[in-house]
């Protein structure tokens, strides 16, 4: 049975238009990581291979991509534990960075701390190394246009990402 | 939100989530994607699971956890995930979906919301779904 890997791109409302997207997106990423599994790596590396794949592809909502704050800025989170040791490594409300995958890993791995949040991880990420990029190269059409319809007044932002129950 | 979970040949377990978060959040929210317990959680002796959805009900289940306690007390992947969103749905009203795994590589990718994208490799044969009950299998 072993190894596996098993992949998500998020709950919630996936128009039509962009199933097709969707779901090819998962795959190639759970195709990686087991790429990565067969030829002898580590579950880390696997799942943190998967979730670069998802940050860097625009359809998801994680690195490029990201839904907007109310300000129209993008602000990240992301989470990587090892069930080995029971280590982990976390970073929230990160900015400029295109893996904040990677930057979770490099808390784990570089620090005694648990998660780094805002201007402390993106001063962690220069000290890292992980280069800085434009707020712009984050940012899609399709995140833009969700960010201004749901800036009308009443607007219901949670029911727009997640949908009705199910 | 993005996530991925993984046992490896050694049985190395673990797991990593990623997110931009809620449409129009206020600035400086942070969901429940960088909490552990809530976001993810992996344990060799237990399994892992990487979540997805409201993050605030996530958070005040936390969810991740709360699967892994289901199946140490010896329901499957799938029980234990239904459980968990069940519950996350019924106590405080929240939607969302979880990919899970046990030291034995049983898998379950499991939603309460309508749609949940997610694809799982394991002995060359790729899985894959979105829709509720959807469960496509290809050759790797």
């Amino acid at each position: 049975m072993l190894p596996v890997v098993v992949v998500h791109g998020g709950a919630g409302i996936v128009p039509r238009e962009r199933s097709e997207k969707s779901t090819s997106g998962v795959c190639s990423a759970a195709r990686a990581a087991y790429a990565i599994l067969q030829g002898g790596g580590s579950s880390m590396d696997a799942v943190v291979e998967a979730v670069i794949q998802l940050e860097k592809n625009p359809t998801f909502n994680a690195g490029c991509g990201s839904v907007l704050n109310a300000k129209g800025d993008v602000e990240m989170d992301a989470l990587v534990m090892d069930g080995k040791t029971l280590s982990s490594g976390a970073v929230s409300a990160v900015r400029y960075i295109a893996n904040p995958i990677q930057l979770a890993r490099l808390v784990m791995e570089e620090t005694s701390h648990a998660c780094l949040t805002a201007e402390g991880a993106n001063q962690f990420a220069q000290a890292m190394g992980v280069p800085e990029i434009p707020q712009e190269s984050l940012i899609t059409e399709y995140s833009r246009m969700r960010w201004i319809k749901n800036l009308a007044p009443g607007a219901n932002p949670v029911e727009s990402q997640m949908g009705k129950m199910g | 939100t993005v996530g991925a979970v993984a046992v490896d040949s050694e049985g190395n377990i673990s797991c990593a989530t990623s997110t931009g978060g809620m449409l129009n959040k206020m600035e400086g929210r942070v969901g429940d994607t960088s909490c552990i317990g809530s976001g993810g959680y992996a344990d060799n002796n237990l399994g892992a699971v990487s979540t997805t959805g409201a993050g605030e009900a996530i958070m005040k289940v936390t969810l991740a956890r709360l699967i892994l306690f289901h199946m140490e007390r010896g329901q499957s992947v799938e029980a234990a995930s239904d459980l968990g969103l069940a519950y996350m749905k019924s106590r405080v009203g929240g939607l969302g979906g979880v990919v899970t795994v046990d030291p034995q590589g049983h898998w379950a990718a499991r939603f309460s919301s309508l749609q949940m994208v997610w694809a799982a490799a394991q002995k060359d044969t790729l899985h894959y779904g979105l829709y509720t009950g959807e469960h496509f299998t290809q050759s790797i």
